[in-house]
């Protein structure tokens, strides 16, 4: 464990309080993307079955049942108890798009070819395009509201830290994953475009809308 | 190559 993989960590927790938060105070979810959630819920159920499986510390258990529980929770808010908040008529993202093509890769490109193995694979693949849904439907409805765009950036700063982590693992402990590295990269590539409106608008007060 | 398999990140 290094200082890059905890502040990754700990950032990616940030992200998901804020938008429980940010849903549980206003009532409301108006501006989130209930696929993205889906999919994220997806995400940690289907890489956390190792919980079952194999420990490797308490703070990582933890840490995943934290991640699972969280993300869980946020559906519920979306789906069922502020479901009159939910913007789905801008939510038109066709997830199986992406999750077809992430399935089939994942049997073609793993690391061993078992169930679990295969679920995990899957995991890191959606994680990577699952902000996807939440991209498009800011960029439909031309805005997002502040503390929206402050979970997108610690949601992108989470990955970016990853990235360091995995340079830091290969210089010191020779470790590599090639697979969670390519999906990493792609994943922290498509929260570019973002963390520079962050930045030249969000950061200097103003509110995150794109040109019409 | 056992460690391989193991998946120690989040």
């Amino acid at each position: 464990m290094n200082i890059f993989r905890l502040a990754g960590d700990v950032s990616h927790l940030v992200a998901i309080i804020i938008l429980l938060l940010k849903i549980w105070k206003t009532r409301s979810c108006a501006g989130i993307s209930g696929k993205s959630q889906i999919l994220f819920a997806s995400v940690f159920v289907t890489r956390y079955l190792d919980l079952f499986t194999i420990f490797i510390s308490l703070y990582n258990s933890s840490m995943k049942i934290i991640y699972i529980s969280c993300s869980i929770a946020t559906v519920y808010l979306v789906y069922f108890k502020f479901k009159a908040t939910y913007d789905g008529n801008h939510d038109t993202f066709r997830v199986e798009f992406l999750v077809v093509p992430v399935g089939g890769l994942s049997f073609l490109v793993n690391h061993d070819f078992s169930p679990m193995e295969i679920l995990w694979t899957f995991s890191i693949y959606l994680e990577s395009v699952a902000i996807l849904p939440q991209l498009f439907m800011i960029s439909k409805t031309g805005e997002a509201e502040t503390i929206t765009t402050h979970y997108l950036f610690f949601l992108g700063l989470y990955r970016g830290l990853y990235l360091i982590n995995w340079i830091w693992r290969y210089y010191f402990e020779g470790f590599f994953d090639l697979i969670a590295i390519v999906a990493g990269l792609v994943q922290t590539v498509l929260y570019c475009d973002f963390f520079y409106l962050y930045v030249t608008k969000v950061l200097k007060g103003k509110k995150l809308s794109l040109p019409a | 190559p056992e460690g391989r398999k193991m998946h120690d990140e989040l």
